[in-house]
């Protein structure tokens, strides 16, 4: 199955309409392989992605260097996927 | 499960749980509940919806559907516990035992079998349906895109990489057809309610177009009374509004096709949360969210009966 380890979900907060054409640009990279929750729409609303561990650093530079500014809404993918399997395998067991 | 009793309603399970649970509940209540299958998906799963009418031939009736996102786990959680809550509350609750005295409710809970079942498998992030495109190495249609309203406009993807792929053409998804197919067969639903996580809204047609809907008045005011029946429970606070306005363009969507076959009252729900969690949000929540959603489904149910057309 596919593995999310040190991947994360970035809440990103586009300032303005140029900010949010910059990220649906981001969009396009297929390279990046990135996972939009909530796509980017208007300025003000938030935009939540899931990047790939791999993706990560040239994601955050991205945005830094352009002044967008964003936070980490989930660190690990991977530890909540656990988490939630845990879970469901401890009530089967049950 | 040997119950509907004994099922567990405060964790996420798998579609075959979800389908006992289903022969489960209908076994148990055969005055009430039935079971349709409406079709078989891409990969051949069939694809069933529960049946709640206590008589009558071809009642006017509500239809509520979950999972058309598969990765949306807390909607398929959700629509089964709506599911137990119909047969343990009627003819206990006044205003759900006067909805099903006269209409009755059609409730599909996993609505892309397919998605569901690749999120067990392979991949929990996965949202479309698992069809294969011609041409491309890339996997499923976004089954909220392949509707024919607005087909083909501004707010979906041509791209079949995209998860928003709108795909070749409208109602390609056997999943979409299916429920397409039953609408049209069936001719008298007054209601459909498309449910879906995450942001805690509430949202009513147009998603293609800016322009209102013809019954955009109602249709909000609607809305209020649903969020502030949803708030009074936990204070889950929900935003509500067009498709288009609320969050962003949408073409091809569940809600816009259903509006436009004159299905005055189409919704989407958008469930928790608002964005810490996202698509993972804890089992823990899942009854909470449940609860919340009932009430408000219960007003948008209630003034369907109260307002016939």
């Amino acid at each position: 199955t596919e593995d999310f380890v040190g991947h994360q979900v970035l809440r990103v907060s586009a300032a303005n309409e140029a900010q949010v054409q910059m990220v649906k640009e981001l969009e396009d990279l297929e390279h990046l392989q990135l996972d939009f929750w909530r796509d980017p729409s208007r300025p003000g609303t938030p935009i939540d992605v899931r990047v790939p561990f791999s993706s990560l650093q040239a994601v955050k530079i991205f945005l830094e260097s352009h002044g967008i500014s964003y936070t980490i809404m989930i660190e690990d993918v991977q530890s909540l996927l656990d988490k939630e399997k845990r879970q469901m395998s401890s009530f089967q067991a049950r | 499960a040997q119950s509907t009793d004994t099922f567990n309603y405060a964790t996420y399970h798998t579609l075959e749980e979800i389908y006992n649970f289903m022969d489960l509940l209908v076994a148990e209540n055969p005055q009430l509940a039935s079971k349709i299958q409406i079709g078989n998906s891409y990969e051949g799963r069939p694809i069933y919806i529960l049946k709640f009418s206590t008589g009558g031939d071809n009642r006017p009736a509500i239809w509520i559907d979950t999972g058309i996102h598969s990765r949306e786990w807390v909607t398929q959680a959700s629509g089964v516990w709506f599911a137990k809550k119909i047969t343990q509350d009627y003819g206990q609750d006044p205003t759900l035992t006067a909805i099903l005295d006269s209409m009755d409710i059609f409730l599909e809970i996993v609505t892309n079998p397919d998605g569901f079942a690749f999120t067990h498998s392979s991949n929990r992030m996965w949202r479309k349906t698992r069809s294969k495109t011609a041409g491309s190495i890339c996997v499923g249609v976004d089954p909220n895109r392949n509707w024919d309203a607005g087909f083909g406009k501004p707010g979906a993807s041509s791209n079949p990489c995209s998860d928003t792929y709108r795909g070749k053409f409208a109602n390609s998804e056997v999943e979409v057809r299916s429920i397409v197919d039953f609408v049209k067969t069936h001719g008298n639903i007054k209601a459909f309610i498309s449910i879906h996580s995450y942001s805690q809204l509430l949202l009513y047609p147009y998603g293609y177009t800016s322009q209102p809907a013809p019954d955009e008045e109602e249709l909000d005011q609607l809305s209020k009374s649903a969020v502030t029946a949803l708030a009074s429970l936990y204070g889950t606070k929900f935003k509500y509004g067009s498709i288009i306005k609320a969050i962003y363009q949408a073409s091809g969507s569940t809600v816009d096709w259903t509006y436009s076959q004159g299905i005055k009252y189409s919704f989407t729900f958008e469930l928790r949360d608002t964005g810490r969690y996202g698509f993972l949000l804890p089992a823990s929540q899942i009854i909470p969210t449940a609860q919340e959603t009932w009430l408000a489904l219960l007003t948008i149910m209630e003034h369907t009966l109260n307002h016939p057309y």
